[in-house]
């Protein structure tokens, strides 16, 4: 599992 | 995209949209944190640079361009054009108590130490605490419109519908946004006194009152 940012999200 | 993602965005647009009318229909912003609202603006201004950087999708540039055109709006209506409405004296919530620290700590914690990524993260953990001075005015006059009121509901229903589809994309995609899932419990967390509120009260056709 990775972590970082959902960079699609609002 | 899955259900819980698009019913938060479109519960985030809800509440945007329902406090504009609001506004603008009653001619008056009485019972509105303008405080909260500038928060908000900074909020969108500060998460939605990538809009100069990178494209994502027509879905994504649309609604970050009416979240900021709203939030400006929004803030217009309040400080402009129906000022004489405002409630100043009730709106007395200290915002560098939230800014200061949030600052500090989007510097001190953050995917990656460069310029626009310190922003992103300011916003994130801003947006979790935004509405304070909101519900602390609403604590100081002890009662809320009930527009107002599904106002709050839908803004809080949003970042509890955002938990979910995080949870979703942990399970389908493998991927997770530590920052951003700590900010989103905090912000939610912060709502549940109200929806408690809301649902016994509001949903039952009563005004939203506290007792003194």
């Amino acid at each position: 599992e990775e972590e970082g940012k959902l960079k699609d999200e609002l | 995209m899955n259900i819980f993602r698009l019913t938060g965005d479109l519960s985030h647009l809800a509440a945007i949209i329902i406090l504009l009318l609001k506004i603008w229909k009653s001619r008056s912003c009485a019972g509105i944190s303008g405080k909260s609202q500038i928060l908000f603006a900074l909020v969108f201004t500060t998460r939605y640079l990538d809009l100069f950087t990178s494209f994502i999708s027509l879905y994504n540039t649309c609604m970050k361009l009416i979240y900021i055109g709203c939030a400006y709006a929004t803030v217009y209506l309040i400080y402009a054009k129906f000022r004489a409405t405002y409630d100043g004296n009730h709106d007395s919530f200290r915002v560098e108590f939230l800014v200061v620290p949030v600052g500090g700590l989007s510097v001190l914690i953050n995917h990656d130490f460069s310029p626009l990524e310190i922003l992103w993260t300011f916003s994130i953990y801003l947006e979790s605490v935004a509405i304070l001075p909101q519900l602390f005015m609403i604590s100081k006059t002890g009662e809320a419109e009930t527009i107002t009121t599904h106002y709050l509901f839908c803004l809080g229903l949003y970042r509890a519908l955002y938990l979910f589809n995080w949870i979703w994309r942990f399970y389908f995609e493998g991927f997770f946004d530590m920052i951003a899932i700590v900010a989103g419990v905090v912000q939610t967390v912060l709502y549940c006194d109200f929806f408690y509120l809301y649902v016994t009260k509001v949903l039952k056709g009563k005004k939203l009152s506290l007792p003194a």
